[in-house]
């Protein structure tokens, strides 16, 4: 299960403020995963006490009004990658990013995709630079695209370029991720799949088997 | 049964929190640090084991205007439905209480009837109407929540409230099951010619594929 709790002292419209809530959620909470389990008690509640002094932003088109859903945006997406640097078992967190989609949702949709392929979690914790199990969750995450556009990159490792797998340092690849897990950091996971305007991200973690130890004892 | 989280840190560290780049910079403070809120977070005999903080509560000294995002799994747990309706009943809210220990999911009538009296006790002792208050409860799923335990905590949980990076890290602390650090985080930034400020808890670590709306 997910909680959050977000304050501001913004002014701020409800109708407003309730709209921007759901586009953050959508760019931060609902782009993350652990194991793919939707709990019963997701929730997010965010609160604007006004106290801050500021105009009151009561059009969701004004200039104030998309500095505040950035900074919205921005405190919960630290929360969210904190969730899934902390999932359980994870020696780090994956980090999905995608462009060159048509819209930000099929981006998005994209990059959970692929953060979500227990397959792709299992290589990285195996530090195995599995190019094909990116491509394949890519693929099947229901967003068309031309196979010849597909790009992936593991960190700065161009792993296939033009949907052709690529000669790489598997050594060098394998030791990105090693070195991502020895610390606790981040594996970057970069993807093109055309032109279009687009972008996305999600992010996830590896899939240990910790993950197992702790979900068999944890009783329900 | 009810004790004071007097130093978060001792239960377990802060999350290394992973900032996107902007106009922003990172203050202290978590859920305290805009104006007007409060929180706290105390051990109210809720937990299985050990006496970690398990019952938070932020507050606003002001009518907050309010907004949520919830789970769409079918089986919400009654919290979820509880604050669905509270939601659409009233454009502001004036606390969040959070329970870990005990889901209350998947526990019907019964369940339902416990979020209703924490909220109405917790109104009494605020002096609010029951539906400024909103409920999140995580822990076990399919076990009501220990609402003794959890109603005897009030009092001591209301007078805990502090305005202090100290009280948002205790709540912060007090929302956590299996995570092993604490998530806050807070920034100012500017929003016309104003500084802002927005601060934020969370927990999760298992149980995690968040589809909310």
């Amino acid at each position: 299960t997910m909680l959050g709790v977000v304050t501001t002292d913004a002014v701020v419209d409800s109708d407003v403020w309730r709209k921007m809530v759901q586009v953050s959620v959508s760019r931060s909470f609902n782009q993350i995963t652990v194991d793919g389990d939707t709990s019963t008690n997701d929730t997010v509640i965010a609160l604007a006490s006004g106290l801050s002094g500021a105009a009151r932003i009561s059009n969701l088109s004004s200039p104030e009004a998309a500095q505040l859903q950035s900074c919205l945006d921005a405190v919960m997406q630290g929360l969210a990658k904190s969730i899934a640097w902390d999932g359980e078992g994870a020696t780090c967190l994956i980090e999905v990013s995608v462009v060159g989609a048509n819209n930000e949702a099929e981006a998005a949709k994209i990059a959970r995709s692929v953060a979500s392929s227990s397959l792709v979690k299992a290589a990285v914790y195996g530090r195995d630079p599995n190019w094909g199990r990116i491509a394949c969750a890519a693929g099947y995450a229901g967003v068309p695209f031309n196979l010849n556009e597909l790009r992936i990159s593991l960190g700065d490792i161009l792993l296939m370029d033009g949907g052709q797998p690529l000669p790489f340092d598997r050594v060098a690849a394998s030791s990105y991720l090693r070195k991502a897990g020895e610390v606790h950091g981040t594996v970057e996971i970069q993807i093109s799949i055309g032109n279009g305007p687009g972008w996305g991200q999600a992010w996830g973690c590896d899939l240990s088997y910790d993950y197992v130890k702790i979900n068999a004892e944890y009783t329900t | 049964m009810s004790s004071v989280a007097t130093d978060a840190a001792t239960y377990i560290p802060a999350a290394p929190i992973l900032l996107p780049e902007g106009p922003w910079q990172e203050v202290t403070g978590g859920v305290t640090a805009a104006k007007g809120f409060k929180a706290a977070g105390i051990y109210g005999g809720l937990r299985a084991q050990g006496q970690k903080p398990d019952l938070a509560l932020v507050t606003c000294d002001v009518h907050a205007i309010s907004a949520g995002a919830f789970t769409t799994n079918v089986v919400a747990a009654a919290p979820v439905v509880y604050c669905k309706k509270a939601l659409e009943i009233s454009k502001t809210a004036r606390a969040v209480l959070i329970n870990a220990g005990q889901a209350n999911a998947a526990t019907g009538d019964a369940g339902y009837q416990d979020v209703i009296d924490c909220a109405s006790s917790l109104a009494e002792i605020l002096h609010l109407k029951p539906e400024e208050i909103l409920i999140e409860s995580t822990g076990v799923i399919g076990h009501r929540i220990k609402k003794r335990e959890l109603l005897d905590s009030l009092p001591k949980l209301v007078d805990s409230l502090s305005p202090t990076v100290d009280g948002a890290d205790s709540a912060a602390v007090a929302i956590t099951t299996t995570d092993l650090v604490r998530k806050t985080v807070a920034i100012e930034a500017k929003v016309g010619e104003t500084y802002v400020r927005l601060g934020g808890m969370a927990k999760g670590s298992g149980m995690i594929h968040p589809n909310m709306a």
